[in-house]
C-alpha cells in the first residue's frame, strides 16, 4: 500500500478533514498505526480530535535543533497519533516560503518517524499554499475529495494539473485517486455531476462513495470519528471500505 | 444602507459565493445597481456569472497607470456588474502583500467607480489573505455565510476576531452579520448548532436563513442566479428576502 497520503483539494468544505479522521480511524481499526498530520492553520483536524491548543509542527521547528516531531505528537485512541496545528503555523509558511527547498520542510522533518506509522495522512488548507506542497512533496498518493456539485470539477481540474506540474519540475510522480464525498443519490444535480466526473475523470474517481450522513455531523459534536459514534452509520462503514481500498492500491513499480 | 458588502469566512464551502451571487442578483431585482466583485483567485464568482477567461483587477493595475477597473467591469445582466478574477489574480498577493498599505490597494481604486453602483460585493476566498483584508478595508459590512455545524462555530469566531483586530489596527469600523446557510431542519446536529450560534453571538445571527435546497444546485449549472432558474425555489425567495433586509440596515451614525 501507500505509506503517506495526503488529503487535498483548493475548494472549501469538501470533506478534507472529515476525510482524514474518518479513513485514518478506519485504517487504525484493520490494524495499521497511523499518524493524522494537521497541516492547516484552522486545525479543524485538532479540534476534532480533542488537541487543541498544544504544540504544532511549527513549534518544534522553532524550540531548536535537533527538531524532533516526536515531542508535538499525541497518541489519542489506539492506533492513532496526531500531529497537531495551531495558529502559529501561519507563521511557518512566512518563515520558510522563499527559502530555497521550502517544499521539503515537512518531508525532511518526517523522516525520522515515519517508520513508526503504517500510515501518514496529512490535511491540508482549502488553497494551493506552502502548507499543500509542503504535504504533496511529502506524499505517494493524493486523495482529493469533492462533492458532486458544478463547481467541483473546476477544483480538481486545478489540483491535478499542480500534481501534474510537481512532477514536471521536480521529479517527484505521485499517484491520485478522487473521493466523491456528501453524495445525496436522490438530488438531480449530484448525478449529473457524477456523471461528468467519471467521463472526465475515468478510473481517478474511486467507484466508492460517501454518502451526505447526519450522524457523521453529530459525530463531530462529540468529537468522535463516526465509526466510534455509531457503528451501523453508513458513512462509517463506507469510510472502513474505503481503507480497505485505500491499504490494497498497490505502488506502482 | 450599506454600499459595500464583503462576504467572507476562512472556513471553506459555506456559501460564500452562493451568497454574494443571489444576494446580489436580489438586489438587483429591488432596482439597485449591483457591482458583484470576484476576489478570489479560483474564481467561482466568474465562472458562475460566464466570465471566465476575462480581464481582472490584476490585469488592470498591470496594465499601467492610471489603473482604471471599468476596462475589467462586465454588465451581464440587468442591473448587474462584474470584476471578473483569473488565476493572474495569484501575483497580486506576491506584489503587493510586502508594501505599506497593501490592504488598501482595492479601496483605492474602487474609489472612482464606486458612486455608479449602489452596492458592491466582494467575494472572498475561504482564507484571511491580501485578499480578504482589502475586501475588509473597502467594506462598511461583512455577511459571514456559516453553515450550521460544528466546526462552523470555530471558524465564526475566528473571522469575528479579525474584524475587531482591523477595528482597533486600523480605526475602520466594520458591521457584520452571520447567515445561516445549507440549513436542514430536519437533521438534529443543524438545531443543536443553531442554538448554540444564536446563544454565542445573538443579534449578529440573521434570523433569516437559506435553506439547502437543490435547486440552487440546479441552478449553478446552467450558471444563472437561483431566482432567474425557478421562481419558485425556497433559496431563492430566501434570497430576495435577505435583500430587502440588508438594504434596510441602516449605517451607524
Ligand atoms: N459524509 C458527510 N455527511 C454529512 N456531512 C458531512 C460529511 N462529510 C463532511 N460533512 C460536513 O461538511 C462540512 C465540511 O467538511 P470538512 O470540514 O471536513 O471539509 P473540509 O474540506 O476539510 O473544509 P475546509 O475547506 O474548510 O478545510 C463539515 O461541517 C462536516 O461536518
Ligand atoms: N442553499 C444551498 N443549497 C444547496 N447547496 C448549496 C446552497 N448554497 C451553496 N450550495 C452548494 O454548496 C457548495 C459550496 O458553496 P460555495 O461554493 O458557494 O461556497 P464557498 O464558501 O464560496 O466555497 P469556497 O470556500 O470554496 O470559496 C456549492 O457546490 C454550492 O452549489
Ligand atoms: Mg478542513
Ligand atoms: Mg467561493
Amino acid at each position: 500500500g501507500f505509506h503517506t497520503i495526503t488529503v487535498c483539494n483548493q475548494k472549501g468544505g469538501v470533506a478534507k478533514t472529515s476525510t482524514c479522521i474518518n479513513l485514518g480511524a478506519s485504517l487504525a481499526l484493520l490494524g495499521k498505526k497511523v499518524l493524522l498530520a494537521d497541516f492547516d492553520v484552522q486545525a479543524n483536524l485538532s479540534v476534532l480530535m480533542g488537541c487543541r491548543n498544544n504544540r504544532s509542527f511549527f513549534d518544534v521547528l522553532e524550540a531548536g535543533k535537533p527538531a524532533e516531531l516526536t515531542k508535538a505528537i499525541l497518541k489519542v485512541r489506539p492506533n492513532i497519533w496526531v500531529l497537531p496545528s495551531n495558529s502559529r503555523m501561519a507563521l511557518s509558511s512566512k518563515k520558510y516560503l522563499n527559502q530555497d527547498g521550502f517544499e521539503y520542510v515537512l518531508q525532511k522533518h518526517l523522516e525520522p518517524v515515519k517508520d513508526f506509522f503504517d500510515y501518514i495522512l496529512i490535511d491540508t488548507p482549502p488553497s494551493i499554499d506552502f502548507f499543500t506542497l509542503n504535504a504533496l512533496m511529502a506524499s505517494d498518493l493524493a486523495v482529493i475529495p469533492t462533492q458532486s456539485e458544478f463547481l467541483a470539477i473546476n477544483g480538481v481540474n486545478h489540483i491535478e494539473n499542480i500534481i501534474g506540474v510537481i512532477g514536471e519540475k521536480t521529479g517527484h510522480r505521485l499517484d491520485y485517486r478522487i473521493l466523491v464525498t456528501m453524495y445525496d443519490q436522490q438530488n438531480m444535480a449530484s448525478q449529473v455531476i457524477m456523471k461528468q466526473l467519471r467521463h472526465r475523470y475515468g478510473a481517478r474517481v474511486l467507484d466508492l462513495l460517501i454518502a451526505r450522513d447526519p450522524r457523521l455531523q453529530e459525530s463531530q459534536i462529540v468529537r468522535k470519528p463516526v465509526i466510534y459514534y455509531d457503528k451501523g452509520a453508513v458513512s462509517g462503514r463506507q469510510y472502513l471500505d474505503l481503507a480497505r481500498r485505500v491499504d490494497a492500491l498497490r505502488r506502482p513499480a
